[in-house]
């Protein structure tokens, strides 16, 4: 009853009166305010989630996260430090599993709407895949190489690597550049075929799309790592 | 620094936490598995030296929600219970069925309320 102060948050109402209602509106401005902060206009609607042991492998690889006894993920804080950006809080880590292609050797990756259009500058792009070695496997050829070309480009190679094959293990292929010319696509998709130089004479496979019941912890993703351009962190400051 | 008791009506952080799984948002959010939405609130006595407070936390988000809901705008404002300490935020979350997303986000949480 002292006189109105003249301050929002000293005038807030404190939230009494019905505890319940004042703890709804709380959450609903929680949630307002984190779909805010992640620049999203609503919850994302999960239809059909990555399998666990592909996204928990993935996380492992790329020391984003890691899983506790209780099988709950736990991040890794230091990531940003990690990170080769110096303004973490501009740059987001994206992890875009690959779904099955118009053919067996073809992956189709459908990358995040992040950010709006050509807004996003890719920092780096990696294709991650598993090469497999089969029991039969030929120890006198110790090398071959992974070629990645994109599908409905004229089959314009992407990246190409030639990696040890010692062990079964996952290889990574950049594809920066490509990935920036998708990102700037209306529909962000990248359609790529994945072929394989004396892989099998060497006795060793790609881990491609594996039939739903197969066991998929090895399916491949691309990792992304993604800055808003100036601009678009302009946009959002003036905003 | 003061952490808001109920007892006293001075410049504190009141700590509110949510679940995602009670909000039913842990389907989409992998990681951390809750939020500390804390916020500033109570009375800022004149002789209280100010300091500058932070826009972007959630303790913004309470003050726009009830300035939304009508309760009438304050001019010529003198000194505010504003958060003077925050800090970042890592999230894990699926944007759809095959992409995640791990984002750092500044300023995230209210560790501190001071008098600005």
């Amino acid at each position: 009853d002292g006189a109105r102060s003249e301050c929002p948050s000293c005038s807030l109402p404190t939230l009494q009166g019905d505890p319940a209602a004042a703890d709804t509106q709380l959450v609903e401005a929680v949630k307002r305010h984190i779909l805010n902060m992640l620049h999203l206009k609503s919850r994302p609607n999960i239809t059909h989630p990555v399998p666990k042991a592909a996204l928990l492998n993935a996380l492992k690889k790329l020391h984003v996260g890691r899983v506790r006894e209780d099988g709950r993920v736990e991040i890794e804080e230091d990531w940003s430090s990690k990170s080769v950006l110096n303004e973490p809080e501009q740059a987001s880590e994206i992890i875009s599993f690959a779904e099955a292609g118009p053919s067996q050797d073809v992956l189709h990756f459908q990358i995040a709407k992040e950010e709006e259009g050509d807004l996003s500058l890719v920092e780096q792009a990696n294709i991650w895949l598993y090469l497999k070695l089969s029991n039969k496997s030929n120890r006198s050829r110790s090398k071959v190489t992974l070629r990645l070309s994109q599908e409905g480009k004229g089959g314009k190679a992407v990246s190409e690597k030639q990696v040890d094959i010692k062990r079964s293990g996952w290889h990574t292929l950049p594809v920066s550049r490509t990935v920036q010319t998708v990102l700037a696509s209306q529909d962000r998709s990248l359609m790529l075929k994945v072929s394989c130089d004396l892989c099998p004479e060497a006795g060793v496979s790609p881990v491609l799309m594996e039939p739903a019941d197969k066991e998929e912890s090895h399916r491949p993703f691309l990792m992304l790592l993604v800055r808003e351009s100036a601009a678009h962190t302009h946009r959002i400051r003036k905003r | 620094g003061l952490e808001c008791d109920g007892k006293v009506n001075i410049c504190c952080r009141k700590q509110f936490y949510v679940n995602f799984r009670d909000i039913g948002w842990s389907d989409w959010i992998i990681a951390p598995p809750g939020y500390y939405g804390n916020y500033c609130e109570g009375e800022c006595p004149s002789h209280i030296a100010g300091t500058s407070g932070s826009s972007l936390s959630f303790h913004s988000a309470v003050i726009n929600h009830y300035r939304i809901r009508g309760y009438s705008p304050f001019n010529n404002i003198k000194s505010c219970c504003v958060p003077t300490k925050l800090r970042a935020m890592s999230m894990l979350y699926y944007d759809d069925g095959h992409n995640i997303v791990k984002k750092d986000i500044q300023n995230m949480i209210v560790e501190e309320c001071g008098c600005s």
